[in-house]
């Protein structure tokens, strides 16, 4: 790291172990990870990825990328030498890996890496961050606990079952197409370590005696389910396909999906939604309702020609509270290459006008595609609002996924109820004539006529 | 913290540690250094990134790719590798008990 030195460091309060000899045993790579790999990030918007420990715009050799791009799936065992009169003192218990599967998405993780790698370890080692599973194709997992370079090789635990190794970081920070994603890439342990005990089969009798030693994966013999279904709502969002573009959104009711006018601009036009989970359905449906481009609220029904199965119908809320956690779902980033993707965070605010709420900001990560899709509240699991945005610089071109915007779903929900009931229109309509004060909020404008235009 | 967390810090503070691999005699060269996951202690096995060993490849990065490549045996690096590895008092340990509870943690000033 080419970090300044700061003033001398002091421990943490907690002694460190001098470093300590070790050797290598082997290289490894977990074959399926790669090939997820390169289904999700190869192919011809391989170009718009990065995953160096720099910013794309920072100077790194295109050698030194694709050094690290060829590595980013492969992991070492190490054998660390024994230390004279220390063992006694170094027992404790083995690493309990969780089977690839067992930890659902949306569920809690913990990542715990050393950022920066050994630079100050005093301050630095085993430094934690929290988050979810944010998404998974076979061991190739993502989660957005934050992470930095030189956490590669940390790894990631579970809440449930209690204390299991889940996965290893592969990739701290990815970039698409010149913007932070905000996601952490993280190859799956039990394959990893399956992959290892074969390896260790095949090299000297010495070695295959050390594949025994490896923490064997968790088993029901834990008395743990191994199959958490995982929140409800984190299989809630639909991709919303409209012509060449798609994005989000959720069925509020068997029939009907909400989700924006710039995912499905036009009423009347057919719209393909695609389900995930609990099996992938894919339904014709038509835009019953968009509002006008006038409008600030960027909200589209869709009526579809048969019933959604399997979806739970999310329960609307009626108020909200600034700073509870909450949680997005959306298919950004990956479209229909994967399920949808959860992130959490907080509810930063809740813009108002006359006493109504009319935006709500986040901190969860959003990426383009995740328009339309749904923001719970992590706590209750109700429905706070639709993703309408993220947060661009027009002067910069910067994105910001981690400052974003929501419709509030009590913009809506009367309008919704009123059209699932009866079929009327009316309230809906409703929406395209929002005072002026709601759509100097929704151009990030100040109220005052004499404010200054913001540059987002 | 929440309670729920509890015992997935305890596992993450006894597995984690820190990796460095520098050449042997060559210390002004730098090191490369990343985390890892203490998965034994008797005998010490840690499982880390393998983007760390990639400049002490004696075939180049090329061998990551290689077709089928699934691993690489240890020798695969040059001999000059040196290893060190380094992670905090365990929870087992005396010297961490010894240290519990006590408020030593500081903010350097940026």
């Amino acid at each position: 790291a080419g970090l300044e030195p700061s003033p001398p460091a002091r421990p943490r309060g907690r002694p460190l172990r001098p470093p300590r000899p070790a050797e290598l045993l082997l290289l490894l790579s977990c074959p399926a990870f790669r090939a997820h790999f390169a289904r999700l990030f190869g192919g011809e918007a391989a170009e718009q990825w990065h995953f160096a420990n720099a910013a794309p715009d920072d100077e790194v050799s295109e050698d030194e990328e694709e050094d690290q791009l060829r590595a980013l799936g492969w992991f070492a065992l190490l054998r660390v030498r024994p230390g004279h009169g220390e063992e006694a003192e170094e027992r404790g218990p083995a690493v309990a890996v969780a089977p690839l599967g067992a930890v659902p998405k949306g569920a809690p993780l913990m990542a715990c890496g050393s950022p920066f790698g050994a630079f100050c370890p005093d301050i630095f080692l085993n430094t934690l961050s929290r988050g979810v599973l944010s998404n998974s194709a076979g061991p190739l997992l993502l989660t957005d606990a934050r992470c930095l370079p030189g956490t590669e090789g940390g790894g990631v635990f579970a809440a449930r079952p209690a204390g299991a190794l889940v996965a290893l970081v592969a990739a701290p920070l990815c970039w698409k197409a010149r913007e932070w994603v905000g996601l952490t890439l993280l190859c799956a342990a039990a394959p990893l370590l399956r992959a290892a005990r074969a390896a260790l089969g095949r090299l000297h009798p010495g070695a295959t005696a050390l594949a025994a030693l490896l923490p064997p994966e968790m088993g029901a013999p834990w008395g743990l389910p191994l199959r958490d279904p995982g929140p409800p709502w984190a299989t809630a969002a639909v991709l919303v396909e409209c012509s060449t573009v798609w994005g989000s959104g959720v069925a509020v009711a068997p029939r009907l999906v909400v989700t924006c006018r710039h995912v499905a601009p036009r009423e009347a036009t057919r719209v393909l939604v695609r389900s995930t989970t609990p099996k992938s359905a894919m339904i014709w449906g038509h835009v019953v309702f968009a509002t006008q481009e006038t409008s600030p609220y960027d909200i589209a029904v869709v009526s579809l020609d048969e019933d959604l199965d399997g979806i739970p119908m999310p329960v609307p809320a009626e108020h909200f509270h600034e700073g509870e956690a909450v949680t997005v779902v959306g298919f950004g980033v990956f479209g229909q290459t994967c399920g949808p993707s959860v992130t959490t965070g907080i509810l930063s605010a809740v813009v108002q006008v006359d006493d109504t709420p009319v935006m709500l900001q986040t901190t969860c990560a959003v990426h383009g595609g995740s328009s339309g899709g749904p923001l719970f509240s992590t706590g209750s699991g109700e429905l706070l609002g639709i993703v309408a945005s993220n947060t661009r610089d027009n002067n910069t071109g910067a994105t910001y996924p981690h400052l974003n915007f929501s419709i509030p779903i009590t913009v809506l929900q009367p309008a919704l109820q009123k059209y699932s009931q009866t079929g009327d229109l009316g309230g809906l309509r409703e929406l395209d004539r929002a005072t002026e004060p709601v759509r100097v909020v929704w151009r990030l404008q100040r109220p005052l006529a004499e404010a200054l235009r913001s540059k987002l | 913290m929440g309670r729920q967390w509890g015992p997935a810090m305890r596992a993450a503070e006894q597995a984690g540690c820190v990796v460095s691999a520098f050449r042997a005699g060559q210390p002004e060269a730098g090191s490369w250094s990343c985390s890892g996951v203490i998965l034994s202690r008797r005998p010490g096995l840690v499982l880390c990134h393998g983007g760390i060993f990639t400049p002490f490849l004696r075939a180049g990065s090329g061998a990551l790719t290689a077709a089928g490549a699934a691993f690489l045996p240890g020798d695969s690096c040059g001999d000059d590798l040196r290893l060190h590895v380094q992670w905090g008092p365990t929870a087992a340990s005396p010297a961490g008990r010894a240290e519990r509870g006590r408020t030593g943690l500081c903010t350097p000033h940026c």
